[in-house]
């Protein structure tokens, strides 16, 4: 899978994932 | 709200009800941020309209290696545009139902 999980020492949940490209032209 | 090169939207549905909501966050331009920037991709996180601030996150986000120390400031009004517009949105909503 593309996704990542990073949890910051703070408890939070930090998710990461691919941008679509249509968001990245979208302006 | 003002174009910083960082986009916030949400990633779920706004219902208007729940206090905590999920929103990604990524960048458009990275032209427009002060530090060197890493290319992560988008970045989903929850968010709570009631009790959180967002320069806290943003900070989170620094510590977590997302940014640079010096865009802290830059990711926390972007997060703070898009709570006011969340949060001003439910507030039309509810004016309307009245």
């Amino acid at each position: 899978s593309a996704t990542a999980q990073v949890v910051h020492s703070a408890g939070r949940k930090f998710i990461v994932s691919p941008v679509p490209e249509a968001r990245l032209k979208e302006q | 709200a003002e174009d910083t090169g960082v986009r916030v939207e949400l990633a779920e549905e706004d219902d208007g009800k729940k206090a905590s909501i999920a929103l990604k966050l990524w960048v458009e331009d990275h032209k427009k941020l002060k530090g060197k920037y890493k290319e992560t991709g988008a970045i989903e996180f929850t968010f709570d309209l009631e009790k959180e601030v967002p320069e806290i996150v943003a900070q989170e986000m620094v510590e977590s290696g997302f940014f640079h120390e010096s865009d802290a400031k830059t990711v926390g009004k972007s997060i703070r545009d898009r709570v006011a517009l969340i949060k001003w949105r439910r507030e039309r909503t509810v004016s309307a139902a009245v």
